[in-house]
């Protein structure tokens, strides 16, 4: 048994959860907060027989894609205190990130 | 040392962890959302040594029980277009999912 | 490849947070809450290389902290009925505590 942990964004999330459920896998959602942007995302919990997580990444890759993102600096980036000249940054935001950790033990009660 | 992960129902959650504390313990609640029913549940992490791991698994059977659930589909199933019969579905919601994960490395700071 | 799980103060989480993304760690947030205080807390999922966990537990070291929170019970302790001396009851809650899993597999999609 493993558990797959995923951290996707928000609008895959539905998506990604439809074609695991279509699929009959069994996840579970939580919200989350990314640490640098800090912006909502959502972790995905979802336990599956070892021969099944190949097919769950499929899924995944086929379901969430890499964004790219603009942010906007807090405070301006150098330059002296009256010229408040603000540049953007692009960040890349991947579809997701997986974990797959082994599961010792699995009750279903 | 173990954690251990358990999706419970809500209805369950504060039984659950009032036994489990009551009995010594430590336990963290997040709020989730189970991916079929789209329903808010209890994700539930309980770090323990692994001697005390059928203990917190009798926790749970003791307290966490199985309920079906009437669940009615958002769009009619087959039929033409101007007939609605909407046939609930019955769908049995486990008292509790429960993965148990080796821990490598604990630390309390 | 590690998945470093601290359950932290919520008063720490964003300077740890920000510690984390200086030196060049991924993090995500979970809201959470504590068993016994039922209190709110965070839960940070924190993917990384095995070589880095030390580092890691360094950071959270340095910026989470043990605070003594006095907590009044719901109900008198012991006493008749009508005589009601309430005695708060101290708490350690400790900086952090820290799970470190094994990672089977690691994708970023
Ligand atoms: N310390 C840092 N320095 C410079 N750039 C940084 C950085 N931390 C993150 N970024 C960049 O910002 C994007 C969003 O990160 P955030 O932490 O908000 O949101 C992250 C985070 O919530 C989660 N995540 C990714 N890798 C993780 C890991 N190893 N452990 C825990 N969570 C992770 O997935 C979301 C998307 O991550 P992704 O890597 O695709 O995309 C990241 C990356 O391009
Ligand atoms: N392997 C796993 N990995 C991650 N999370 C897991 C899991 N197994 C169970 N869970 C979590 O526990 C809740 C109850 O699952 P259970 O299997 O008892 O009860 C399930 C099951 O009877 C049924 N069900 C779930 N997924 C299904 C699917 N793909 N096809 C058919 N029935 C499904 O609907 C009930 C409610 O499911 P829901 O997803 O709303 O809520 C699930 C989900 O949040
Ligand atoms: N092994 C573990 N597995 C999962 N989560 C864990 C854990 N150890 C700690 N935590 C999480 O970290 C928070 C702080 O725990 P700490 O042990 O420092 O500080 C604890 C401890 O001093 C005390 N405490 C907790 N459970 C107790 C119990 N069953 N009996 C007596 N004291 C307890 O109350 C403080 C606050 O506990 P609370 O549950 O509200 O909040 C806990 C809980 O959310």
């Amino acid at each position: 048994m493993k558990l797959v942990l995923a951290i996707v964004q928000d609008k895959d999330a539905g998506k990604l959860i439809r074609a695991l459920v279509d699929a009959g896998h069994r996840a579970t959602k939580l919200a989350s907060t990314g640490g640098f942007l800090k912006e909502g995302n959502t972790t995905l919990l979802i336990g599956t027989e070892s021969s099944r997580v190949p097919e769950i990444v499929d899924i995944i890759r086929n379901t969430c894609r890499a964004r790219e993102q603009l942010v906007t600096p807090v405070s301006p980036v150098g330059g002296p205190a009256d010229s408040y000249t603000v540049y953007p940054v692009r960040v890349l935001v991947g579809g997701a990130t997986v974990f797959v950790l082994d599961v010792e033990r699995f009750e279903r009660i």
